[in-house]
């Protein structure tokens, strides 16, 4: 059987949050070591979301054998939505069974709520994601991340994103005009606004902002983002939940026609 | 503008 219970349930709420307008259907996996995962694509297999809260990252967690569970996120977005933030959510399985279920718990346990999820038969493509050393890091505030992205959009379709000694430069292009955005690296001690560029090689990317700006759905997870870049390869945005797991974002580039 | 690749030509099956 399977049995996992986060105390801080909002940060599963926010997970679904963060998958659902990129994702319709999707198999997480319980694994009794490593702990609960997600892997999925959107339907045009242009953008990849891969998800892990760590075993030890639940306040309890038992897997006796690996799950696959397939579900409907909207659904599921659905039924977490009735947890207040507060509570506490306990997820639990059997293995056989065609069920999940949701347990939301009140700080003062005076409220009891269980739900009941159908789990559906789901085949999905599971990608084998190359351990790669990437040519540029970037560290930024998740929420400068998330207002470049959706400022951009107002302008064009797609960002090129340039990274040299000089910073980080994201631009587009419109029919109304031309938008740049630079960002250089800073010497905060503040960690939530520290912007910081490894940088490798020089990269040069474009891809469409329309995914990009559904990965900023993460933005409440964390308040730093991390991305990741490297000539002619998908782009990595990744949100760390401290102690508890991360959410990633993979994004194929355009290339010129 | 430009061509969108896919993800399945960078990661393997």
């Amino acid at each position: 059987m399977f049995e996992a219970r986060l105390t801080e349930g909002a940060i599963l709420k926010k997970v679904l949050d963060s998958v659902k307008d990129l994702v319709t259907d999707a198999n997480f996996e319980a694994d009794p070591t490593e702990g609960f995962k997600l892997q999925a694509m959107d339907s045009s297999h242009v953008s990849l979301v891969s998800l892990k809260l760590h075993a030890d990252g639940f306040a309890h967690y038992r897997c006796d054998r690996p799950l696959t569970m397939g579900m409907n996120l909207a659904n599921m977005a659905k039924m977490l939505k009735c947890a207040s933030n507060e509570d506490a959510i306990t997820m639990k399985a059997d293995d056989a069974g065609d069920v999940v279920a949701f347990m939301f718990e009140s700080p003062g346990q005076e409220k009891i709520s269980d739900f009941e999820l159908k789990l559906m038969d789901i085949d999905s493509e599971h990608l084998g994601i190359p351990d790669t050393e990437y040519a540029v890091t970037i560290r930024m505030p998740s929420a400068e991340f998330k207002r470049i992205c959706s400022d951009l959009a107002t302008i064009g379709d797609t960002v090129a994103i340039s990274v040299s000694k000089e910073g980080v430069k994201f631009s587009t292009t419109g029919d109304i005009g031309d938008a740049n955005v630079t960002l250089r690296q800073n010497s905060e001690d503040d960690k939530e606004k520290m912007i910081s560029i490894e940088l490798g090689e020089p990269v040069n990317l474009t891809f469409a902002l329309r995914y990009l700006n559904s990965f900023t759905k993460a933005t409440p997870l964390s308040d730093q983002v991390v991305i990741r870049l490297s000539p002619q390869l998908p782009i990595v945005v990744q949100y760390v939940v401290v102690d508890v797991g991360y959410i990633s974002y993979y994004l194929a580039p355009k290339i010129e026609d | 503008r430009g061509k969108q690749q896919n993800l399945k030509a960078f990661f393997t099956m």
